[in-house]
């Protein structure tokens, strides 16, 4: 046989080490491609929402400039007389929004937190938010778990839905920690 | 060197005065209004007197921009807004340039415009590369990725000033990418590959401009970033920035697949030329491109008459000159004779030494003159045989000046340069053409006519690397394995080699199970 | 071998890699909700 690196050997020999060398995992047998965070059955075009090379998602939608009528750019005129934002002024209805759009952001977790605030809690397992159908005390209740009518935030048809649920407590998020700042509003700095 | 005396504080005063009236609510749509006024100042200031003027303008400009931005990265702030601090003036200066650029000369006059910005861009890439290399490891990426990116956006707005210089713009930009790329200025690579995959640049160069005309410059590109991480890959070394970088190119590399195959299709050559031998996977990801309006046969089909498909018949597009690549004059020559009229007779048997350039391990063969040399060989010899009125098959493709070519190249060349011609052959194994069933039959004709035991083995070992990586695998590829492995004239199992490790045989038998 | 070139490359790679750019860095200054990207729960959605 070839007993050199061109051969069965030599590809064997490379098989081998890549098992224990994850620096050669890359090359052999190479990348799962489907784990790179492109949907590659789209039947629209990939680039056009291609975040980065760097990105494990897609642009969210809020992020993809397009060229607008410049008489929509009002920023500039009303920025100072916007209000700060607050999260604790808006409806259940924003914060859902602000939660399901922001996937790895900040607003995310001000949003989560939020909604804890108003009894909300995040089920790790369903990885639905729910809370206590208002006038209605649970059915069976001990100290691990507790059954009976809640309401489900559907985020795929954006309403709120009550069933009748078997609610672990451990399976629900504790309390969202915030990073210690959230800037919003950063002050434009001169030169 | 030698600015005028007080240039710089002008440039500073002017600069200042550009960015407080940009972000004032009187600049007025797209800071026309704030633009016409600051232009009377740039006059009153003599900075447009001269074209030596305004190229230090620009110089000094950039330089300012950076400085405040590199200040501003050493500050103990988070990201957020560190960056709002330096685009707070870096967007000011981009759409100063793009404003210059676009009222320059009169509206008709391209010309202008378009010396403008490849000036600019040049002032911006000189200040790069000084800094690069003054700064070291201490060079910062971010204030030339958002000049770069945010003027590329303004100048690719829908404006019909814009739209008539557009081709222009995108070739001043597509020149600056490749004086930067990344063997050049390795510090920026990062930037520089988000800068050609954005969707913005993507969408321009291969989807916008009409007939594929920025087609070429970005496969110029791309093939600037395989160059650059091929001596990396080919040792294996893989540390975790260059394994970013390499996952980086990959998610681009899907994107054009999904998005652009036929742009890989026609390119597939070049790049082939510098993606090193062992990258097997990213060459795999480029040899699976077919034109979207084709559907491939399912390889994994019993009985698959391959020689029975229409598409066969029909040559795939190849953007390279790869004739023009078989160097010296002198060799290409030879070569023609032979296959023309089977002489000078020595030709044969100083094709070997022909290929070698050096002994430096690692660097034995010219490798590009490996591929070119292969391809055109089996171009020459598909044209011969349908000049015959005949279709290429295992039984057309034999007795031939081609085939002594190859068959010769497969018995004389050493264990490597066998390897790479055989990857040269294996190269064109592509989705249903005329090439890759001329170099299936090829490779399989190879296989069956081998007076030795190491000429078959290395032949498995080529297809079989190819296959035992992720998808996805070129169809070319998987229909000449299939038939190696299926047809029992080429009595495959009873070689030595597919027994020789049990996890070879594990690897064939895992194979062999989800083709057949 | 990797010559002397490929190891400047690869130590000014690194220094790159220290420093990579963010997705903001190519988009539009958001005034009002810029971005503000940090490690969420992965039971929380990402996209």
């Amino acid at each position: 046989m070839v007993t050199d690196q061109f051969g069965m050997v030599g590809l064997l020999t490379f098989i081998r080490a890549a098992e224990t060398d994850p620096n050669l995992v890359a090359l052999a047998p190479g990348i799962d491609l489907t784990t790179l965070g492109l949907n590659l059955n789209s039947p629209e075009n990939l680039y056009s929402t291609f975040q980065s090379p760097w990105a494990d998602a897609p642009c969210r939608p809020q992020d993809i400039d397009f060229h607008v009528p410049s008489e929509y750019l009002t920023n500039i005129f009303i920025r100072d007389k916007l209000a700060p934002i607050k999260l604790n002024r808006y409806g259940e209805d924003l914060l859902f929004f602000l939660f399901y759009m922001n996937g790895g952001d900040m607003l995310q977790l001000a949003a989560a937190a939020e909604l804890y605030n108003r009894d909300w809690r995040y089920h790790k397992e369903e990885r639905v938010w729910i809370t206590r159908a208002p006038g209605m005390e649970p059915a069976i209740k001990t100290n691990t778990y507790e059954r009976g009518t809640y309401y489900f935030f559907d985020a795929q048809n954006w309403r709120k839905v009550a069933k009748e649920f078997h609610l672990e407590y451990d399976k629900l998020e504790e309390r969202p920690h915030l990073p210690p700042t959230l800037h919003h509003n950063p002050s434009p700095a001169a030169m | 060197f030698d600015d005028p005396p007080g240039l710089h504080e002008k440039t500073e005063f002017l600069l200042r005065e550009w960015v407080n009236m940009y972000h004032s609510p009187a600049a007025g749509r797209d800071s026309t209004k704030a633009f016409s006024a600051f232009v009377q100042q740039m006059h009153q200031q003599g900075i447009l007197k001269t074209d030596d003027l305004i190229t230090r303008f620009f110089r000094l400009c950039t330089e300012m921009c950076v400085d405040l931005c590199y200040r501003a990265l050493s500050e103990q702030s988070s990201p957020t807004l560190i960056r709002a601090k330096c685009f707070h003036t870096l967007d000011a200066f981009v759409r100063l340039i793009a404003l210059l650029v676009k009222h320059s000369g009169d509206s008709a006059n391209t010309v202008t415009k378009i010396n403008l910005l490849n000036k600019v861009l040049g002032i911006v890439a000189g200040v790069l590369l000084q800094d690069h290399e003054v700064r070291g490891t201490d060079f910062q990426q971010l204030p030339y990725h958002r000049i770069f990116i945010m003027l590329f956006i303004e100048l690719n707005a829908p404006e019909h000033v814009l739209e008539s210089i557009n081709f222009q713009v995108l070739t001043a930009f597509c020149n600056t990418f490749h004086i930067l790329r990344p063997a050049k200025a390795p510090g920026f690579a990062f930037a520089w590959l988000e800068l050609i995959s954005h969707r913005v640049f993507i969408g321009r160069m291969l989807a916008i401009t009409p007939q594929q005309r920025g087609w070429s410059m970005y496969a110029q590109l791309l093939s600037d970033l395989f160059k650059f991480l091929a001596p990396f890959l080919r040792n294996a070394n893989l540390d975790k920035p260059t394994q970013l970088l390499y996952k980086g190119t990959l998610r681009v590399l899907l994107v054009l697949l999904h998005d652009f195959p036929e742009f890989l299709c026609d390119f597939h050559y070049a790049f082939c030329d510098v993606i090193p031998p062992n990258c097997i996977q990213m060459r795999n990801l480029i040899l699976s491109a077919f034109p979207r309006n084709m559907r491939l046969p399912d390889p994994f089909t019993p009985n698959l008459k391959v020689d029975m498909l229409p598409e066969i018949a029909m040559p795939p597009r190849i953007m390279t000159n790869f004739a023009k690549m078989i160097q010296p004059k002198g060799f290409k020559n030879d070569m023609d004779s032979y296959l023309t009229s089977r002489s000078p007779v020595t030709f044969l048997s100083e094709l070997r030494s022909s290929l070698q350039i050096s002994s430096e391990p690692g660097n034995r063969y010219n490798i590009p003159l490996i591929n070119a040399l292969v391809l055109y060989v089996g171009t020459q010899a598909i044209t011969f045989i349908h000049s015959k009125g005949l279709q290429p098959s295992m039984s057309t493709i034999a007795h031939s000046s081609h085939m002594d070519i190859f068959q010769n190249l497969a018995v004389d060349l050493d264990t490597e340069g066998r390897y790479l011609f055989l990857n040269a052959i294996a190269n064109q194994l592509r989705y249903p053409n005329s090439h890759t069933h001329y170099f299936s039959c090829t490779l399989l004709y190879l296989f069956a006519e081998a007076n030795s035991e190491a000429i078959q083995e290395q032949i498995t070992r080529v297809l079989l690397e190819r296959l035992i990586v992720n998808r996805p695998h070129p169809w070319g590829l998987l229909i000449t394995f299939i038939e190696l492995i299926k047809n029992p004239s080429f009595k495959f199992w009873n070689h030595d080699f597919v027994h020789c490790a049990p996890e070879i045989e594990k690897l064939f038998e895992s194979v062999a199970r989800s083709c057949m | 071998p990797l010559q002397k070139e490929h190891l400047y490359q690869l130590a000014m790679l690194e220094a790159g890699f220290h420093h990579l750019p963010h997705p903001s860095d190519s988009e539009r200054q958001r005034h009002y909700l810029p971005r503000n990207p940090c490690p969420t729960p992965t039971h929380y959605p990402q996209t």
